[in-house]
């Protein structure tokens, strides 16, 4: 099964 | 203050259309580089960057330094629309503190001049650091041609696997009803530069998206003939249209990936 990932895991703020 | 004169004022209707079924509302931020916007759709799954560089305004004043100004995109559109595709548009604010953006039609004879209004908003918004990646493939192809690929496969499937290889770059997708399977190859042999089709690839790639973004993402087609697409393995998918001589709007999609 695909889960969606979410942007923010992958960018972080700053 | 704040003066932005904008000569293709239709450029912002249309970079207003592209984004506002994704994100309810958003700060633009008015600097020395431009007028720019970061924003997340409500599930974080989807991040867009705008950037209109301030050499592309007719008119550039900008006195705050960086001015966050919060709108509801849904009523921006609603007072773009008011807007003729041919008209000049120049937005005006007073600065921090005053809440509200003034909008400035006017038409290319000076015939007709219109204002109107918006209040602006408080946005707590998270503002997201991109880093630099190095892209395992990127692909620029006709934004006609991506579009209606994934129109296409968003009537057979919900997600769409998108493959570079030698051989191109592959769209998959399956449903209840059966499977799709679409490949551009590299074609560079076109009498215009914008209907080409360029493979740059470091190694294979293949990722999976959910296509009721990719679709959204279409609608900044009327900005540019052409879109980029940049792929890394496990990494948010770039979908990058230029916007003539101005900027550009970026989308990132973060991938599906298998638990």
């Amino acid at each position: 099964v695909n889960k969606q990932s979410q942007i923010t895991s992958f960018f972080s703020p700053g | 203050m704040l003066e932005l004169r904008l000569v293709q004022g239709s450029l912002l209707k249309k970079v207003i259309e592209s984004l506002k079924d994704l994100v309810n509302d958003a700060n633009f931020d008015c600097s020395s580089t431009g007028f720019s916007l970061q924003a997340m759709d409500s599930s974080h799954v989807a991040l867009m960057s705008l950037l209109l560089r301030s050499d592309g305004f007719e008119h550039y004043r900008c006195d705050h330094g960086n001015f966050p100004m919060g709108m509801k995109l849904e009523n921006l559109s609603k007072i773009l629309k008011c807007a003729g595709n041919d008209d000049i548009i120049t937005i005006k604010a007073d600065g921090p503190g005053n809440d509200t953006v003034t909008f400035m039609f006017e038409s290319p004879s000076q015939e007709k001049i219109a204002d109107y209004e918006m209040k602006l908003m408080d946005i707590d918004s998270e503002h997201l650091g991109i880093p630099e990646a190095e892209f395992h493939a990127i692909v620029r192809m006709p934004s006609s041609e991506f579009a209606r690929i994934c129109k296409d496969l968003s009537s057979i499937g919900d997600t769409v696997v998108i493959s570079v290889t030698k051989e191109g770059i592959k769209f998959s997708t399956k449903g209840d009803i059966g499977t799709a399977n679409v490949v551009c190859r590299q074609n560079t042999t076109v009498d215009k530069p914008e209907d080409a089709t360029i493979i740059e690839m470091q190694q294979p790639v293949s990722l999976t998206f959910a296509l009721r973004y990719m679709n959204s993402f279409t609608k900044a087609t009327p900005l540019s003939n052409t879109v980029t697409i940049s792929l890394s393995s496990d990494l948010p998918v770039v979908v990058e249209y230029k916007i003539a001589e101005m900027g550009y709007i970026r989308f990132y999609l973060a991938p599906k990936i298998e638990e």
